[in-house]
């Protein structure tokens, strides 16, 4: 669950941040780590609504947030990232560390009306992100 | 340098893309020069910015549209999984005006003849045809009385591609379908798939025809204000191959129906009011199990 515990003695020694149930706690739900977003937007925030009829709304989604050291439990990440992680920890901190991005897309339908005045409703592939990883 | 040209071609493109439209860098690129990256955003810059306001389109064409959507995606925008055709664009084109209407004896049931020319400019090389439809869309407020059977004839004019005959001249592609009007009727669709996909296959993007209706046992005066008030559309569905396009195929390899021709489908649907476009001229009510 994810209600909080009362300290017991050791822990009302150690800081806060570090009682075992906020460790705990951080290891269930962690902060700030590699996780899909929503970002909802209008086309009229754009000015696209004169040419794009529908939809009104779009979210996108997006990935944010680290990536943690045991990347391929959680993300299914490929041994490559697990082995890049180590190049930027031990060997050379210039290679970057792997990053929060998209694994997996749904398509998007849009309605447009077209320069000539036709209107077209096309499918576009990979517009709404639904899931992400650490590569 | 080629590093630093490069560099360049960069911070160009960046620039440019910060102040166009990125939607239209998802428009598919086609011609002798795509392999040119930054040809999508010169396109852009040239034509949209520069250019002539946006023409608006019929109001009754877009409604149409609309409701075709409503059929084909969900509320997020998502296409719907339900669906079992291939389309994954869907053109409608407005005939360019001026549309004529040659003689016709409306006494006797034959309605004038349509001359009809659309521009099907905005199909690209990556779009391929695979059913097509005239629609025409009835107004509401005109009640048909009585069903009628209409027998519809379309003349396509040659090809001006092929340069065998003069432009306008109804030399070929005679086509002729029934179709049974009925109370209700919101739109009429007349598949003309078989004449239409030669023509776009071989990148004829100017399509003339002549339309006429004969309806010998419906009432002239409605039925005929009901189809020569508005001139009918053009409708395109098109499976487009391109790597932005959304594929379907490959959850439907093994769904439980298989590909049919879309030549087989030919014929003539309409829409009752109230319903949605008719989805690939196929009945909406599943098949009762036995």
């Amino acid at each position: 669950g994810r209600e909080t515990l009362s300290p017991g003695p050791l822990e009302s020694l150690l800081p806060a941040s570090f009682t075992p149930s906020q460790h705990f706690k951080r290891f269930l739900f962690p902060h700030d780590e590699c996780e899909l977003l929503d970002f909802r937007l209008s086309f009229r925030q754009l000015r696209w609504d004169h040419w794009i009829v529908a939809p009104q709304r779009y979210n996108p989604r997006f990935c944010k947030g680290g990536c943690p050291r045991a990347v391929r439990h959680r993300y299914g990440s490929p041994l490559h990232t697990v082995v890049q992680n180590i190049i930027y920890e031990k060997l050379d901190a210039s290679v970057p560390r792997p990053s929060c991005v998209p694994a997996a897309y749904n398509p998007l339908s849009v309605l447009t009306i077209e320069p000539d005045a036709s209107i077209a409703y096309k499918e576009y592939e990979n517009m709404i992100a639904t899931r992400c990883t650490c590569r | 340098c080629p590093a630093s040209r490069e560099e360049a071609q960069i911070s160009v493109s960046a620039k440019l893309e910060s102040e166009l439209e990125p939607w239209s860098l998802l428009q598919p690129v086609d011609g002798e020069h795509s392999s040119d990256p930054l040809l999508p955003l010169f396109k852009v810059l040239s034509g949209s910015r520069s250019g002539p306001p946006r023409l608006q389109p019929d109001a009754r064409a877009l409604h149409y549209m609309k409701k075709l959507y409503k059929t084909y995606a969900t509320k997020e925008g998502i296409p719907k999984s339900t669906r079992s055709h291939l389309y994954n664009t869907v053109r409608l084109f407005t005939p360019h005006p001026p549309q004529k209407f040659a003689s016709g004896d409306r006494g006797t049931g034959i309605f004038p003849s349509a001359d009809l020319l659309f521009n099907l400019d905005r199909v690209a090389a990556v779009e391929h045809l695979l059913r097509s439809v005239l629609l025409y869309t009835l107004n509401s407020s005109v009640s048909l009385s009585s069903a009628g059977k209409c027998v519809c004839s379309l003349v396509m004019a040659e090809p001006r591609a092929s340069g065998k005959a003069l432009p306008g001249a109804p030399s070929s592609f005679p086509f002729s379908s029934q179709l049974e009007l009925r109370k209700n009727f919101r739109w009429i669709e007349i598949d003309v798939t078989s004449l239409l996909q030669p023509l776009v296959a071989s990148n004829e993007r100017s399509v003339h025809m002549f339309v006429n209706f004969t309806c010998p046992k419906a009432g002239p005066g409605r039925l005929s204000s009901a189809l020569l008030s508005e001139p009918p559309s053009l409708i395109l569905y098109l499976n487009d191959t391109s790597a932005q396009a959304h594929h379907r195929w490959y959850s439907l390899r093994y769904g439980k129906r298989s590909l049919r021709d879309p030549g087989q489908r030919r014929g003539v649907a309409a829409c009752p009011a109230g319903e949605g476009p008719a989805e690939g001229g196929r009945s909406p009510r599943p098949r009762p199990r036995r």
